[in-house]
C-alpha cells in the first residue's frame, strides 16, 4: 500500500504534462521496448496460395493479422490495456516465477465473407464473425 | 501467407518463422483453414456447366454489396442499390435481397439440377419442372427468406402485344400413371414485351425441404395466353437450360444461424 501523499503524485505525474527531467515519457522507452511491445501484425491468409482457386471465388485471401509482443510494466505503454491487466502485471511483478504476465491478444475483431462453391456447385455466401485482427491490447 | 510489418519497411518479426511451408505443413495449414471455415473437407465443385452461371454472378453481386458495405459504412443502402441499378444491366439483386442480406448470416444458391423438361403432358399442358438439392444445409442454419428466379427474355412477334399467365407450382405427390399433385405457390401476369428477372417468394416451400427432405419433389411452373392456351416457357420468352449462362434459373435462400457453431475437439 501506498501513502496519500505518493497516490497524489502518482495521479499528477499521469495527468500534466511531462518535461525531458521528470518521469518517463514516451520517447524515454529505448527503440527496442518499443519493437517487442504488445501491438497487432499484419499476416495475410491467402486462398491463392493455398490451391483453392477452384472452390472459393472470393475473396482471393485475408488480413488475418494477429497479436505480438510482450506486456510488460508501464501497460499505458500499450494500447488497450484491461484494468485486470494492470492487476495481473502488478501481480507478475511481485510474483515473476508463479504469475505469468497480462496476454496479448485481440480487442477489436472483425467479420469477413466468403463466397465459395459446395461438392454440388451450389454456391455458399458467409460471413465469419472474429477473423480480422483490428487492434491487440493487454488482457 | 505473407508477414511484414505495419510500417512497410518488410521488417520481419524475430518471433515470426518467415520461410516457405513444407507440403505436410501447407496441408495441416489447409486443414486448419477449413476448420476455421467450419468445412469438414475441401469441396470439390463440377464445374461443367460453366463457373459463371447466372447463380455465381448473382452471389457475386451481393458479395460485392457486403464489401462495400464493410469498406464504406455510411453509404447508404439506397445509394447501393441505385447504384448497382446503375452499373449492372439487367440487375441481378435487388433492394429486398440487399435487406435480406443484412440480417442474413450465410446465404446459398441452388442449381437446377432437372435434366430434361417435359414440355408437353399427356393432358397437352405445358409445364417444366425444377429441383434443388438442399440436403446439405449445415445443421442450425435457419430458412429467413427464399427465392425461386427465372429470367424473362422479349418474345417474338406472335405474343408481342399479349399477356401471359405464368403459375408456379410446388410439386406435392409424383404419380407413375399421373400428373403430380401440385400446389399453387403464385400466378402473375406478364407482359410479352417485358424483360428481365421475375422472383418468387418460396421461403415456406424452402423450409419444408430442408426440414424434411423427402418431400422435396421440385416446382413446376405453366404458362397460358391471355385466351387461356397452354403455351411453352420458351413461347413465353422464359430462358431455360438451353438459354443464356448468365440467365439460367436458380433459386436462393438466406439463412440465420440459430445455434452456436462450436469447433470440435480435437
Amino acid at each position: 500500500s501506498t501513502g496519500g501523499k505518493r497516490r497524489q503524485q502518482n495521479r499528477n505525474r499521469s495527468t500534466q504534462p511531462q518535461d525531458g527531467s521528470r518521469g518517463p515519457g514516451p520517447a524515454d522507452y529505448n527503440s527496442s521496448d518499443q519493437k517487442t511491445a504488445c501491438r497487432r501484425h499484419e499476416l495475410y491468409v491467402s486462398f491463392r496460395e493455398l490451391g483453392w482457386q477452384d472452390w472459393i471465388i472470393a475473396p482471393e485471401g485475408y488480413a488475418a493479422n494477429y497479436c505480438d509482443g510482450e506486456c510488460s510494466f508501464p501497460l499505458n505503454a500499450h494500447m488497450n490495456a484491461t484494468n485486470h491487466a494492470i492487476v495481473q502485471t502488478l501481480v507478475h511483478l511481485m510474483n515473476p516465477e508463479n504469475v505469468p504476465k497480462p496476454c496479448c491478444a485481440p480487442t477489436k475483431l472483425h467479420a469477413i465473407s466468403v463466397l465459395y462453391f459446395d461438392d454440388n456447385s451450389n454456391v455458399i455466401l458467409k460471413k465469419y464473425k472474429n477473423m480480422v485482427v483490428r487492434a491487440c491490447g493487454c488482457h | 501467407g505473407s508477414n511484414y510489418s505495419l510500417d512497410g519497411n518488410n521488417e520481419v518479426h524475430p518471433g515470426f518463422i518467415h520461410r516457405r511451408l513444407r507440403t505436410h505443413e501447407k496441408r495441416e495449414m489447409q486443414k486448419e483453414i477449413l476448420s476455421i471455415l467450419g468445412l469438414p473437407h475441401r469441396p470439390r465443385p463440377h464445374l461443367s456447366h460453366g463457373k459463371y452461371n447466372s447463380a455465381p454472378l448473382f452471389m457475386l453481386d451481393l458479395y460485392n454489396t457486403i464489401s462495400s458495405e464493410e469498406k464504406s459504412q455510411v453509404e447508404g443502402m439506397l445509394d447501393r442499390y441505385q447504384s448497382m441499378r446503375t452499373t449492372q444491366s439487367p440487375p441481378l439483386a435487388t433492394y429486398q435481397e440487399t435487406a435480406f442480406l443484412n440480417d442474413a448470416d450465410m446465404v446459398m444458391s441452388f442449381v437446377n439440377l432437372v435434366e430434361y423438361d417435359r414440355e408437353l403432358s399427356p393432358q397437352r399442358r405445358h409445364h417444366k419442372e425444377f429441383k434443388f438439392n438442399l440436403s446439405q444445409i449445415p445443421e442450425g442454419e435457419a430458412v429467413t427468406a427464399a427465392e425461386f428466379r427465372l429470367y424473362k427474355e422479349c418474345v417474338s412477334r406472335a405474343f408481342r402485344n399479349d399477356t401471359f399467365l405464368l403459375k408456379v407450382y410446388q410439386v406435392v405427390k409424383e404419380h407413375p400413371d399421373r400428373e403430380a399433385d401440385l400446389f399453387l405457390l403464385e400466378s402473375r401476369r406478364l407482359w410479352a414485351a417485358e424483360e428481365g428477372w421475375l422472383e418468387f417468394d418460396i421461403t415456406a416451400t424452402s423450409n419444408l425441404w430442408v426440414m424434411s427432405p423427402v418431400h422435396n419433389l421440385g416446382l413446376q411452373i405453366s404458362v397460358e395466353t391471355s385466351s387461356g392456351q397452354s403455351i411453352s416457357s420458351k413461347e413465353a420468352g422464359l430462358v431455360g437450360r438451353d438459354g443464356a449462362l448468365e440467365k439460367q434459373p436458380f433459386m436462393v435462400a438466406f439463412f440465420k444461424v440459430s445455434e452456436v457453431h462450436i469447433r470440435s475437439a480435437r
